[in-house]
């Protein structure tokens, strides 16, 4: 695993993190609980939380799916190529590139489009960026760089986990496997409390 | 686009020859075993690659020539032992293969800060290797 230059992390009095949706991007509520479990992931091994609202200009993530040119300097490319990016704490940006092909849900290994993406396998992904995570070199890692479309990888590795956990440490109830014991919504807060 | 359910797509669009999606990268398979001291057509464009996921250096001015170059070649072998690929400094095409996959658009390496396999490589070789084979 590796960091961004200079470690950024969210800091201590920030790790209840809020996340929002693009309110122009109108995504279904079945799309939304994509990113709830690609979430779900990172807050299984960490103390950090992650809950969505309606404010997007208060939020600390914010979600977007854009084509093209979308003023960040960093420009979509159109189908496969670069599916999304994400920015390192505390800015909490993640774009998707809007012009692939999302499989949001069922067996994405049974589809016949070559250019098929799981989201939940990019989500999953781009969180990582988002809480201080660099690429690895680790080939089954999370934060390996490249995927082969028409493959999904949601569970975190070992290399994810100990890279996310020197970060934030450990969820209190993480018991060495990223299997979730508890939901986003009602798992233990940092002091103990349900 | 969204596709809701993976079972739930039209026939005609599953079918693999009726995509017509241009895949960004798709012509750089045609520089296999292209290597040091060539000139290709195209060559710009792969190093505007590896500069976008920063194995080169990138300026305000950057603009890339067709030569297969040093800067290419040390871009290349950066890019190889990130992938854990076999650091020929060619266009091999194992490779290959790895820089058409679709990826994240996020660096490897950031502001010149050499990050994954290529950096751990080389702080072993300055501190690691003495201190392990002493022990």
């Amino acid at each position: 695993y590796t960091f961004f230059p200079g470690t950024p992390r969210w800091p201590v009095n920030r790790r209840d993190l809020t996340y929002a949706f693009l309110p122009g991007n109108e995504l279904t509520d079945e799309v939304k609980a994509v990113f709830t479990s690609a979430f779900q992931k990172w807050s299984a091994v960490t103390p950090l939380t992650f809950t969505e609202t309606d404010s997007y200009s208060t939020a600390d993530i914010t979600i977007g799916f854009y084509s093209g040119d979308h003023g960040d300097g960093e420009p979509f490319d159109g189908v496969l190529g670069t599916l999304a990016h994400a920015f390192s704490p505390t800015s909490g940006r993640f774009h998707l590139d809007a012009d692939e092909n999302w499989v949001v849900s069922g067996d994405v290994t049974r589809s016949s489009i070559p250019s098929a993406v799981d989201l939940e396998t990019v989500a999953v992904h781009e969180i990582g960026h988002l809480l201080g995570l660099g690429h690895s070199s680790v080939e089954d890692a999370i934060m390996y760089p490249t995927i082969t479309s028409g493959t999904r990888k949601v569970e975190l590795e070992d290399d994810d986990i100990q890279g996310i956990q020197s970060l934030y440490g450990s969820n209190p109830n993480y018991n060495g496997s990223t299997t979730p014991t508890a939901t986003t919504g009602d798992r233990e807060s940092s002091d103990g409390e349900i | 686009t969204l596709l809701p359910n993976i079972t739930a797509i039209p026939p005609w669009q599953q079918h693999p020859n009726a995509t017509s999606f241009a895949a960004a990268w798709d012509a750089f398979t045609k520089f296999a075993g292209c290597h040091s001291g060539e000139t290709r057509d195209g060559l710009s464009k792969l190093k505007q690659y590896f500069s976008n996921f920063g194995y080169i250096p990138n300026s305000p001015s950057s603009n890339f020539t067709d030569d297969f170059d040093d800067e290419l070649e040390k871009a290349l072998k950066a890019y190889q032992q990130n992938f854990n690929l076999n650091v020929t400094g060619q266009l091999d095409d194992r490779t290959l293969e790895q820089i058409v996959r679709p990826r994240c658009g996020n660096a490897d390496i950031v502001n010149g800060t050499s990050s994954m396999n290529s950096s751990k490589s080389s702080s072993f070789q300055t501190v690691g290797h003495f201190h392990t084979t002493g022990h």
